[in-house]
């Protein structure tokens, strides 16, 4: 099992890795782009098969391809979005999710106003229709951007329908059975921390 | 200086409590709505200067006030957001900031097409006036809601202008003065952690 901490690098090693063209990579250069330690770096990618050669660094591809199936990128996972708002149809556009495997395969809403628009190349469905769609495309991930009020709601129903992981954007701590994932999302605790640090940094 | 893992705690108490409606709270409470022990909560609040009375609990108004003053949420903070693509104007209508002090102030894009358009009830402004705004609103923080491939020009620009705090969401590292602060929010992020503990659940 990886500690939390290198899991959290090896993400961002990843990433860094998607713009790397040279065919290999030193841990000084991952280091310095992350403004941590090559030790750090080095300590990470022990925990992975591919082993760096002295002088030379690690393959790209063979990197790549070991965090590909640590993440299970290759894996296509389905998700559906609840709540075809602002932030709901942000993501459903986003082409950013289909480098890590994720395709947005339906969103729902409980607005008559907004059920039967397009977002993106998805019609905005009822609820009602939530159960038939997570099993017929054996969705994994719901991702919840309704209001903080109907969030509960909405997560009841997504556990009711099968659903195992959660991706919650209200800010609110939702309850769910021990088998369910959740993981939250809620944007607005960096800008405290960015409110705080700058807050700080001017003596007040 | 408060460790990190109680500030990240504290974030998440001063939004529950905004939710409470009853005179005192106890840490009971408070940790079983985050799920964590009873101990670990009033060690964290016993860094604040309100104290829990024994079987009443702390005095909710008491807490909330000195959580305030520690992110400085009294204290209004000017904003601005670059790229009045679908994430920024998601964030640009968003009404959540303004319980925390967060005012955004202007928006800005550089495609002709989305300059003089209204996001909310802020016009879209070209970039040569983004040196003005900040120094006119005494501009705290620059959200960046571009294109990987412009961010890290329009973090020089932001930094250009004397902006001290970044809010990025570009899937990028930032190289920026030591001076100025980035707190990076690559929501994708969490979808890979999410996507990776499912995947350890079933065993692949
Ligand atoms: N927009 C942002 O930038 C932003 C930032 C941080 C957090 N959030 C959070 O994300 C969530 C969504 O925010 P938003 O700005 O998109 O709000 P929004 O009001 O634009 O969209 C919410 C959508 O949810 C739908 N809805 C409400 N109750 C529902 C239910 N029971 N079932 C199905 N659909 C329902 C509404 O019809 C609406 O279309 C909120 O919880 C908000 O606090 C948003
Ligand atoms: N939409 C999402 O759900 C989502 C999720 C995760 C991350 N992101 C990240 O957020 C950023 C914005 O995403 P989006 O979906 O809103 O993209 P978008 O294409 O909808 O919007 C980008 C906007 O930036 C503007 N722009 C481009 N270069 C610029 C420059 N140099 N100066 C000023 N404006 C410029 C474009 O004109 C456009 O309006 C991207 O980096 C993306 O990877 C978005």
């Amino acid at each position: 099992m990886l500690p939390k901490p290198t899991f959290e690098r090896l993400k961002l090693y990843h990433r860094l890795l998607l713009d790397v063209e040279e065919e290999y990579v030193s841990s000084e250069t991952i280091a310095k782009l992350l403004k941590i330690q090559p030790e750090q770096v080095r300590k990470d990618l022990s925990y992975l098969r591919t082993t760096g050669k002295p002088k030379v660094g690690y393959k790209v591809e063979e990197l790549k391809k070991e965090l590909d199936e640590l993440f299970g990128i290759k894996r296509e996972t389905a998700v559906v979005i609840v709540g075809a708002g602002r932030l709901g149809s942000a993501l459903a556009n986003y082409q950013g999710f289909r480098k890590y495997g994720i395709e947005v395969v339906a969103i729902f809403d409980n607005d008559p106003q907004k059920i039967g628009q397009f977002v993106s190349d998805l019609v905005v469905l009822p609820l009602k229709d939530l159960k038939r769609v997570v099993k017929r495309f054996n969705v994994e991930i719901g991702v919840i951007c309704v209001p903080k009020e109907s969030a509960q709601e909405v997560a009841n129903l997504l556990v009711a329908c099968g659903i195992k992981g959660i991706w919650n954007f209200a800010p609110i701590e939702l309850e769910v059975p021990e088998d369910v994932l959740i993981v939250n999302e809620d944007i607005t605790q960096s800008l405290l921390t960015l409110k705080h640090l700058l807050n700080r940094r001017r003596g007040r």
